[in-house]
């Protein structure tokens, strides 16, 4: 709220997000798995859903959010998620191709908000701290894949591995660029 | 019927 300049956050990458959840979530009410589990999906849904919100509602971000570079087309990552979800599932039911478009959309849904770093010459560092540490949870994950594969018989799920492994590939250079420019302390800027 | 598959990561 402070620094009211939104300038490096990608209002795309933001609504992506809130598909993501929105699709991913449906089996919110009838499938209970943990009370952990539940609460995270309303924080994940609540929070995305929120900034999307505040970022199109509010007039002081809404003016200086940098709508003129954060140009990349929505339906060039939706749609081809879309149509590999219909072709590649684990199951042809409505919410199983909701849950598999979501995990590959998910896997894309960082490109406009790489590309609006490239653009924007100084990234701030609340963003480049922002993006670093959403690349750092996804690559939590697998290394929790490889427990459970490890502890788990029967722990095979090809669709959310390749995924999550091509997700985490896409924050790979980031993290080059980001992790040396912490380390030799200069500001973060990533080639155009 | 299809066992319903379960998704028990967020």
């Amino acid at each position: 709220r402070k620094n009211t300049n939104k300038r490096g956050v990608s209002l795309k990458t933001q609504e992506l997000y809130a598909l993501v959840f929105a699709t991913r979530y449906l089996d919110m009410f009838t499938d209970f798995i943990s009370l952990y589990n539940t609460v995270m999906k309303l924080i994940f849904l609540s929070s995305s859903f929120s900034i999307v919100w505040y970022m199109r509602r509010h007039k002081l971000v809404r003016r200086s959010y940098d709508k003129d570079h954060d140009t990349f087309r929505h339906q060039f990552l939706v749609l081809p998620c879309l149509i590999l979800a219909l072709l590649i599932h684990e199951q042809f039911t409505f919410k199983e191709v909701m849950w598999t478009f979501s995990i590959y959309l998910e896997a894309v849904a960082i490109l406009p908000q790489l590309v609006l770093l490239q653009r924007t010459r100084n990234i701030d560092n609340l963003t480049g701290q922002y993006v670093f540490f959403l690349g750092a949870y996804r690559s939590l994950y697998i290394l929790n894949w490889i427990y459970r594969y490890f502890t788990e018989p029967h722990y095979v799920h090809w669709i959310t591995w390749i995924s999550g492994f091509v997700q985490t590939l896409l924050y790979a250079d980031f993290f080059y660029y980001y992790l040396n420019s912490w380390k030799n302390n200069v500001k973060l800027t990533l080639p155009a | 019927g299809l066992e319903t598959v379960e998704h028990d990561e967020l």
